[in-house]
This record gives C-alpha cells, structure tokens and sequence, in this order.
C-alpha cells in the first residue's frame, strides 16, 4: 500500500537547498552573505534611503585553526526602512513569505532568501539567529529565533524591545558551517560588482581575517525608486483573468479594462471590446467561464495595445553605469548603451550593456560581467542569455577587436519579473526579446570601440611617420 | 508601511512556472508530457509490472488548423499500481504531496510534476482535468477536478466510481496550451530515450497528426526494483540528527547507531561512540543540543564508517544497457562500463557510460544522451555534470579518436538522490565524486573504442595488401 506525505516549503527546500544556491559550504557561504545583502540594498531604495551596509565574517572562538568547512559568524547591518515588529519572526522565519510579491522591480521576488540563511544556519550550527530591527530610530525589537522546518513557522526563543537610539534598521547575525577560503573570491567579486552598480551606497565588508574592503560612495544621487505597475494584457492568462475580475469591485467592461491593464485608456478598451466580441457596458463578472476564456485568447491576440512602457522601471542609467564601471575598472576606453524599453511576455524590461577596454585591467581576453535588478550574478555564466549571445551572435571581427583584446563586456537587466531560471539567482532565462536587445547592445558599444581603436591606430601611424 | 503576504506552494509555482519547465508552450508540452511518462514508469517499476503506457496528443476540436500555439489534449493510460480513492485528488491537486519522499530511487522525487501539469492545463484553458485510476481491477474512480492555486488543494467537480473491468492503472485526460510544431522532435526524442533505457515497456506515443511511434518491448525481464536505504553518517545534518533522535522508540547509543544508519555494525557503532566522546549505553534522547551537534561533526568527521553500498540501487545493469543501445542506435561498435557504486554527501549512486560508434547512426561529431533514474534529460545539455567531464576531461586524440567520428556517448546515473539543480530535472550538479565516476566510465568506453578502431585499421591495412 502506497503511502502518501506532504511537506511544507522550508520542508522542500531543506530537503533540496542545491536548488536555492545552499549546495555545499563555500557555496552556502556566499548565497547567505548575498541574499542578506540584497534585502538591505532594496530595502534601502525602496525608501530612497542612502545605503549604509556592514557585513562581517568572523571565525567562531575555537574555530579559526581548524580546517575548512568550519563555523563562520555571519553579521550584517543596514540602514534601511527595517521590519515592524510583528513581521520580523516571519519575514526570517517563513519561506514564501515578503512584501515583494507584487509587479515592481526588486532584487528579492521568490520570498525566501532570507530565511533560507536562516534555516542553513540552523542546521548546521543547531543555533537561534538573532535579527533586531527598528522602523522608528526609537523602538528596536530583537528576536532570538528558529524555523520549525516541518511546519514553515518561526519558533521564537525570546523577544526584547530596546531603545534603539536613533538607529534605524535591520540586523541579522547568524552561525553557519561555511569555506571561506574557498568562495572568498567569489565574495570579494559580490561585493566589488555590487559596487559597480550600486555608486551611491557605504558598503564595508569585514572578512574573518580582520581584512576589511571598504566602497565609500562616490555619489549622493540616489536612482528613482521603480514603482509598481500594473499588469500588460499579452503577459496574463486565465487564472489572472480570473482573479482579476474576482477583485473587482464593480463597473463596466470599459471601465475594467482601463483601471486593470497597464497603458489602456477608453479608445483602446472599446475597439478591443468590440474585437472580442464583449459587451462594453456590462459588468466583468457577469462573464461566463467560456467568456473568460474568450477574453484572456483575445487579450493575447489583439495586437494594438501599447507595449508596456518602461517608466515603471529604474534602470542605471548612462551616468550611474558610466560612473560605477570607471571607478571599478578604470578603463582606457569605456562605451554604454542604453537600451528603450522593451517588454516579454507582457513584463517591461530595460536592456543596458556596457564596455571597458584596457586600463586596469590589462588581462587579455573577454570577461562578461552580468546583473539583474543591480544583483551581480556571479555563477552558471554558461547557461546565461547574455553569454549566449555574446558567444553565438556577436562577430567580433566585424568590429576589428583583436582576440585577445582587453575587453569587459558589462550587461545588465532591468524588470518587473526577470526570468531566472532557478531560485538561486545564478542565470536567465533566453527569451527571445531580451536577447535581440542584448545583442543590439552588445553590438552598438562594440561599434564605438571599433571607432576608438581605429582612431587611436591611425594617431599611432601618424606618431611613427 | 511595507505589506507583507504570503503565498502558497502552488501559489509560488504559478507565478514561477519557469522554474518547473512550463516557460512557454512549446516547452510545457514537453514538460506535461515527460511528468506523466516519468509518475507511470515509476508506478510500473516500483511494483515490478512490465510497462503498457500509451500517450496520445490531439488537436481540440476546431483548432486545428488555427495557428500555433494552440490547445491540445493529453490523454495518457497506464497500467501501473494505481492511485487510492482517497489519494487522487490531492497527488495532481496538491504541490509537495506524494508517495516519494523517501530514500529510494525514483523518477519522481519533489512531489509536484504531475501537480504542475494539471496546474499548467487549468491556467492555459481554464478546463477542469480528468483523473481516473483503480488499485484492484474493480473499481475505476474518475475525478474531474480543479486545482485551487491560492490555497494549494483540489477542488473537486465531481467523482464517480465506474467498473474497472480489470483494468488497473491511472489515466490522466488534460486540455493545455502547447505548441506541437516547435516541441515535437524534444517529445519524439524523449520517447525514443526512454525505450533506450525501458527495454522491457511497450510505449506508444500517437501524435495530433495521427501518426504513431510504437516501442515494442524487446525483453521481459525488469530490473530489480529500487529499495528504500537508511541515511549514511556523512550526509546527515543536525535536523536530519535531531529528527531521528526524536522518532526514537528507547535504547541505547548503540543500538540507535545501528538501527538508524547505513552499514553501521555493534562494532564500528562502538568504536565511533568512543571516538565522538559518548557514551555507548545512554539513550539518545538524553543528549543535549551540544551533544548532538557533537555527534553530528563526528559523524562527519569519522573516517572508518563503510561507504554507502549500492546495493538499494537498481541501475540499468550492462544486458539492459547494451539492448537499449543495440536496438535504438544499431552502432558498429558498442561498449558499455558499469561503475562501482560510489556515494556524494552520504548518497549512494550508479554510473554507467556507454559507447556508440557509427552504424545507423554516421553522422560526424560527438553526441552525448544523458540520463538519470532511467529519464532521459533532453535540455540545458551545457550546463550540465556530463557535459562538462566531456568537453573539459577527456582528450579524445589520446584514443586515436578523429574529430569527425560518429560517436554517441551515453551517460546515467542511479541515484537515491539526484543532485539536479532545477525543478524541472533538467541537468545535473558537479559534485566531484559523480564527475570522477563519469571520468572514469568515458576513459573506459574509449580504450574500448580505441582497441576497435586499431584493431580495424590494421585490418584494412591487411586488405590492401
Ligand atoms: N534588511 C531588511 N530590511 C527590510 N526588510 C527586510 C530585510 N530583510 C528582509 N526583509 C523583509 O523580509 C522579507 C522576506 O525576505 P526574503 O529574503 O526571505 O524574501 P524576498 O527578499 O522577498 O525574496 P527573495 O527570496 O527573492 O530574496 C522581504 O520581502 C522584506 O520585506
Ligand atoms: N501514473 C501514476 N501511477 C501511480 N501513482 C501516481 C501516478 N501519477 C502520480 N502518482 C502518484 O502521485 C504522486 C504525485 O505525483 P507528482 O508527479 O506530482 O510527484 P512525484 O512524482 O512524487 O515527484 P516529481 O515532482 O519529482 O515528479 C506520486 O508520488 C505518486 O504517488
Ligand atoms: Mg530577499
Ligand atoms: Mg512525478
């Protein structure tokens, strides 16, 4: 006889933490540092805050002489919106549980990361972590706590409220069995590449030999925080047809029409009506289960709504780029491209492609530095889009780029939804819109360097002459 | 002030379908169809029934001359175990609910493919799915059922208990969104795989157009079927450690050793006892949470604990091996390497490589067919373990194999646990002791190849003569 079980969410991804990045210690090292550093940065722009960010990994007393994986002390800092009270055990302690589940660009999306540092922090370590945090600069509530991973529901060991003297915030400091000496470098690059986008945050990273790395801001102008937007009809399907017209609180088809999709004013919504065959004036949920269907094939097929525009997104920018790829690779020649607003699936998205040639970095070869949402993704870059393009589509003869030229190749991506294809962040999806405006970056920044080499060659013949 | 919300399981994989392989409708085609096959050849193997699946796509009325992509049904018929009445509606109604969470080798092992694909149908058509199966050969039970995505259960339309007639099995009857013209090679591929490592299934596939693929078993003999193993020492963790501390029925240190853990004799459960620096005659349940993260390094830590045996494993085995290739590649030459079972983090596993050189198929290059668990894995080949011990490990001149050569290399892994780095069980980590094993087994089948192909030149050599 078969028997059947179920398991929670913590429960799943306790079981399977390869596909949240948790694989193996150096691995599980680094996703804990970034997942944690990613909730402060958009917590921070979130409320246009200027990012004040410390992370610390020190050994833990008794451990630093023994060999690798050994215990690490993971201590993180912000200074962003932190957490109300009430939230703060389940925030950490609650898998498929934040306030990022709506239509707007942000690094976190899947409602997880934070406590999957927690939950591998507890079972390696068998410790409570510690996250103290205050909304008010008055108030800071820290909660010793730790996940029941059957039931996804933090157990909190002990609360306290403090005064928090004008420290406003969150906090989190956990045990974990790690590899620094392994994903050192890999950290160090977070942190660096984080850097590059993000000029206008403090960001000091102490490791656990007391060596600290230190990116003072180099700008006080902070990005326009992006905003939420609401859904493009060619993205939806039935289900969110459904919900939709569920949620809605009354009026015409017209009416629903404008106030639910994004870029559809009344012109629009009564020539789509009368395509597909809808009365304009009754009311949406008076439509029929076959209706709804007819409606969602119609939303897809009629092909004169706007696209999504791209104003609900922060992209860089030309100034934030350009700032963030001199101060970190001081090239000799550096090319930008930003690209319009595009849309897949009915998400928005912005395409900017940047390039640093020589300088600093004289290693001969191609490096390919890739971000999304300001995240820098540092691992999978073989089952990237953009190293698929970079690869497959782009003829660097064409652009008279030597082979082993020293060239950087920086892209990055900006969405309401960006296609990861795995929880852990590593590497998106190849859509097909994103890789046509990856691939006209590529080749517009690519040009100004062909531009460049070309003139600094003949300025070499005419000096030689 | 932030609002938080929570999501539930199926919540989550609706949103982020990607993530399970239904990105688009081509590729969910794909999907729906491989989650199926995979829950049906489960339920045949795990009760030793020689296979008889029969999967059929249609158009759905009217729509078959409408352009791509457009809906299909899938209709697919087992005669496996069976599913109990109580238990239909929440194994394809329910995302983390299912009968493989154990330490045993199966196709299936998150508790969701099935659950996916039903989800997939219901938000593509808004149709309700159809679930019939018997245990006994008596009673059919067929449910319509909906899945509500928001609270992650089944809701059921209606039941019906029908005569079986003497038919056992599991029949699933669905409407979704695909895209036939761009999936059907991956689909016609996947079912010729599967064959190449079913041997003893009769497996027919009819397509919308009405065309045909059978595969006729060629022997009736099956494999073993897979045995659930206790945990090994080095894969356990301080909540595994914890849990198994908690079921505990009473008695001593030792015998908690032995009975709890792989391989583990009165003997070595001692000797580890006292090299942990506990007491053999205390009942585990006595150990504070110090002393079981004590026993937890030690269990790591301890080096003369007998490596995982592979003997609850069932790989294909060399006879099933070599007909799966005979019969679907017809090569000139094969050659075929079982490696010894081997373990990564306490998980016993199987590799087995094999060779096809020329015949039927003389196409030049390299093709590599990867499998696991007896699935064939059709997608993201480069990012995938045996992609990499292939391109970045084996140097094929030191064979005397030309570039050009039409060859097929053949890899697949029996595992309890199969180190997959997506959900949708696209392709497989590089854990080092899997890519040893791989290594290995390559080396082994291109000596082989090696001996052939010298052993061949001679001999024309000779003709000439
Ligand atoms: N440093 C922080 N400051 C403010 N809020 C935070 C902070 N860290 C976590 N949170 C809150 O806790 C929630 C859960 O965080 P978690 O990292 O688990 O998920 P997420 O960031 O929403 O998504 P993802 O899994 O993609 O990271 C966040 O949505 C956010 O509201
Ligand atoms: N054809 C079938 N015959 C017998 N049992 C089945 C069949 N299809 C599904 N089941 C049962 O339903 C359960 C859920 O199936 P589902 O595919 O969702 O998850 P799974 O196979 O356990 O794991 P995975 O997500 O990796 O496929 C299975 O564990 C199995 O017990
Ligand atoms: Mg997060
Ligand atoms: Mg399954």
């Amino acid at each position: 006889k078969t028997t059947f079980s179920e398991i929670s969410p913590s429960e799943f991804f306790y079981r399977n933490r390869d596909l949240a990045g948790f694989s193996n210690p150096s691995r599980a090292l680094y996703s804990a540092v970034r997942e944690i550093v990613e909730n402060s940065l958009d917590s921070c722009e979130l409320y246009r805050i200027l990012p004040e960010i410390y992370v610390r990994l020190s050994y833990v007393d008794g451990e630093e002489d023994k060999p690798e994986p050994k215990k690490y002390e993971l201590l993180a800092v912000d200074n962003g919106s932190g957490i109300e009270r009430e939230q703060i055990p389940k925030a950490f302690g609650r898998i498929f549980y934040g306030s990022k589940y709506r239509l707007r660009q942000t690094r976190g999306m899947f409602g997880m990361g934070g406590t999957m540092a927690v939950l591998y922090s507890q079972i390696t370590t068998n410790r409570a972590v510690e996250i103290t945090s205050s909304v008010d600069g008055k108030t800071a509530y820290k909660f010793v706590m730790l996940i029941d991973i059957e039931k996804n529901y933090p157990s909190i060991l002990s609360e306290e409220a403090n005064d928090a003297k004008g420290w406003r915030g969150t906090k989190v400091k956990l045990q974990l069995v790690g590899d620094y000496f392994r994903s050192s470098s890999k950290i160090n690059d977070y942190f660096k590449n984080t850097a590059l986008v993000t000029p206008y945050a403090n960001i000091t990273f102490v490791d656990p030999n007391g060596k600290m790395m230190q990116f003072l801001r180099n700008t006080n102008t902070m990005p326009e925080p992006p905003k939420e937007t609401l859904p493009h009809p060619h993205g939806i399907d039935v289900e969110a047809v459904k919900r939709l017209i569920k949620n809605w609180k009354g009026g015409t088809m017209t009416k629903f029409m404008v106030q639910t999709f994004h870029r559809v004013g009344n012109k629009i919504a009564l020539d789509f009506l009368s395509y597909a065959g809808i009365p304009p004036n009754i009311d949406p949920r008076e439509l029929s289960n076959e209706d709804i269907v007819k409606l969602t094939d119609a939303l897809h097929a009629y092909d004169k709504f706007l696209p999504p525009d791209g104003r609900c997104l922060s992209p860089l920018g030309e100034e934030i780029f350009t700032a963030g790829i001199v101060k970190e690779l001081e090239p000799e020649f550096y090319a930008v491209e930003v690209r319009e607003p595009a849309a897949y699936s009915g998400y928005p998205f912005i395409i900017e492609v940047g390039l640093a040639y020589g300088g600093k970095n004289n290693q001969p070869g191609l490096r390919l530095l890739r971000f999304a949402n300001r995240i820098p993704l540092l691992y999978d870059e073989g089952s990237d889009v953009s190293f698929k393009v970079l690869n497959e589509e782009i003829d660097f003869k064409r652009y008279n780029v030597p082979q082993d030229a020293p060239l950087s190749i920086i892209t990055h991506i900006s969405s309401t939804k960006v296609p990861y294809k795995t929880v852990g962040k590593e590497y998106i999806a190849d859509r097909p819109e994103i890789e046509k405006e990856l691939r006209n970056g590529m080749r517009e920044v690519l040009r100004k360097l062909q531009v460049y080499l070309g003139r600094k060659g003949s300025m070499e013949k005419q000096r030689r002459k």
